[in-house]
């Protein structure tokens, strides 16, 4: 079993936190953040971590592709480039293999989900966050999140999360449409899928350390005027972002990768 | 009395929110804040709004210079061009009036002070930020702030107070300078004084709505895990920006200004 998650946004969100979370790993140990001296002229970085870890009983192979550096420039025209590379290289790899001799053993690098992280700061989309979903969503499915909700009251994440939906649908950006629920399902199900389709982008909290709250441990932030708990579904929607990523929703993603976008990819090398 | 003060900053930093909260008013009410879609391509705005305030039964004649779109777009290289330009233009106002005939009756545009909103996000100074700050910083009297500090905890600005201040100090921006305590001033004062030198950047929180908490209502902002305070200094260091800005340093502000900034640019004036 093997999944590969690509995570986008600019640096300070917290994406590091979120995949440690995501994934109870320290997938950033050794990670050494550059300072703005360092990020002065840098470019987009792709860096790719692998993991073993188990969910359920069910050993998964999973790859993180981290994009350091995405909107730290001064200017970050096509600053994307990186990751639209990235992307395409997997595809332009499959093809090859799988037009190959041997098909047996081919290895699946492609990137079935880029979790696009929004920053909860901007009044909605900010112009390099559309140009970069826009430069992406023909090739990777694109679940955008918003980062560090604990910043946000309620409200806030309700104007935002209407906003950023509005906003996607007005530049035709096609995000990662969430499978129908056939119409034989119980109610309750139906309900949860609709719950989920409701809550994009989903409003991310996350921590690497445990704090105490309410007599129990867990894992979330410690303010002066209170405790954030990362997995109260109250606080935010990592929960939900990681039952749907991990288990409800893993292998439609990979099917519409390997259905939908890797297939345009292999139309459009077969066309030219 | 006259003060005009700049906010510099990317849009989202909560800069008007906090400007109300500063000087009770709300300045920013016909605002209307551009989308995604008209960010894309448009430069950085300098707008001025004046109002008359009265602090301690003095009348003080505020105006705020506000620099929309500084760091919205794509690419930033060279957003800060506006601000500059706009200083230069008051000072260059100034020496003209000043080498004029009337000068009994000369109208004071010049900028005394800019507020410079650091995200709490990055990992400390962003190469944004580096240049902004050093373009203006023989020109105006940057007070560096660290905006939305509900976003960070105790720990976390500790750290970032810390980073940025090294940050500052190895890129050689020249910061506001609060001026030395005269040796014989009280203990307690040279005290308070030194608490504001280690206070920079004032970590900043600011709210435009009225919050009930402990039985009382306060300037907040509400979440569900607990009331954020705008002015508990436990919280905020929101009260100290606003002593040291409307009480104890506006004259040193405004010496400084016709002192050091506008001489020098008199200076250069005169060479050229
Ligand atoms: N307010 C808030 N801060 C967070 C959250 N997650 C992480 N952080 C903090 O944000 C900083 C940067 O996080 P990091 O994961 O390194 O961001 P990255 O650069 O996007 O990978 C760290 O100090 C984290 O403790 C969150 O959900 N909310
Ligand atoms: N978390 C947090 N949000 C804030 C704070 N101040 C303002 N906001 C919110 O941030 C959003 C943008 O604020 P605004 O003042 O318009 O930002 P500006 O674009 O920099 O002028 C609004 O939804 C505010 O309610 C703050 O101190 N902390």
């Amino acid at each position: 079993f093997t999944f590969t998650l690509m995570v986008a946004g600019e640096s300070g969100l917290g994406k590091s936190t979120l995949i440690n979370s995501l994934f109870l790993t320290d997938f950033y140990k050794d990670r050494k953040v550059p300072n703005a001296e360092e990020r002065i002229g840098q470019t987009v970085d792709i860096i790719r971590h692998s993991v073993s870890i188990e969910e359920k009983g069910i050993k998964l192979r999973l790859t993180i592709v981290d994009t350091p550096g995405l909107g730290d420039a001064v200017n970050n025209t096509e600053s994307w480039r990186p990751l639209e590379d990235y992307i395409d290289q997997q595809f332009e790899n499959y093809f090859r293999d799988e037009s190959g001799l041997n098909r047996r053993n081919i290895q699946d690098n492609r990137v079935h989900c880029c979790l696009y992280f929004i920053s909860p700061f901007g009044h909605g989309l900010r112009p390099l966050d559309v140009e970069c979903m826009k430069a992406l969503h023909e090739k990777v499915n694109i679940i955008p999140v918003l980062a560090k909700a604990d910043c946000l009251t309620q409200a806030e994440v309700c104007r935002k999360k209407m906003k950023v939906r509005e906003e996607i649908k007005r530049f035709g950006i096609n995000i990662y449409q969430f499978p129908e629920c056939d119409s034989d399902e119980e109610e309750e199900f139906k309900r949860q899928d609709q719950i989920l389709k409701e809550s994009i982008p989903f409003a991310l909290i996350g921590s690497n350390v445990q704090v105490e709250s309410k007599g129990r441990k867990v894992r979330g932030r410690l303010y002066p005027w209170g405790v954030v708990e990362v997995e109260n579904p109250a606080h935010s929607d990592f929960l939900m972002l990681r039952n749907m990523l991990v288990r409800t929703h893993m292998q439609d993603l990979k099917d519409v990768t390997r259905e939908i976008h890797y297939e345009n990819y292999r139309a459009q090398c077969i066309q030219n």
